[in-house]
């Protein structure tokens, strides 16, 4: 038997415009878990001007395993953007379920476009804030 | 559905 643990993050990033990051460097949630005792904790990890030259045009986004209690964690997620209505746009899953230890990350090195994303008509920065959603399905034998 | 990356490849041996 497998259980499935799904829960879901919602980050919100004020002045994205501003944000001072090069291609690079990266900006972090604060940490979430599937509940409050649950002993695996997460973060996101976004750099807003690509993670390399591969992806100086994109925004960087990746799911970050903090800490955990086993040796190994099996998780699937998808990343979207909310916007102005909180609906859930511009979604990217991951095909499988991906392999986490402590200090690993799985994500997307070309998550979005950044003239797609800053384009005022897509509505996607509303007053000029990035709102991430990310939804986890971590996986293990019951 | 998209193949992910990671910033932190580990190397198999």
């Amino acid at each position: 038997h497998i259980k499935v643990a799904k829960f879901s993050y919602v980050w919100t990033i004020n002045n994205f415009s501003y944000t001072r990051e090069e291609m690079g460097e990266v900006l972090k949630s604060s940490t979430f878990s599937a509940g409050a005792n649950d002993k695996l904790k997460w973060c996101l990890r976004v750099n807003p001007k690509g993670l390399d030259d591969e992806s100086k045009d994109y925004l960087s986004l990746y799911l970050f395993l903090v800490s955990c209690n086993k040796n190994e964690v099996r998780a699937r997620f998808k990343f979207s953007i909310l916007n102005a209505k909180r609906e859930e746009t511009r979604a990217m899953e991951s095909q499988r379920a991906y392999r986490f230890v402590q200090g690993k990350d799985w994500g997307f090195k070309k998550f979005i476009r950044r003239d797609f994303l800053m384009e005022e008509v897509n509505g996607l920065l509303p007053d000029d804030k990035l709102t991430l959603f990310c939804e986890v399905s971590v996986i293990s034998d019951s | 559905k998209r193949k992910a990356d990671t910033t932190t490849p580990s190397a198999n041996f």
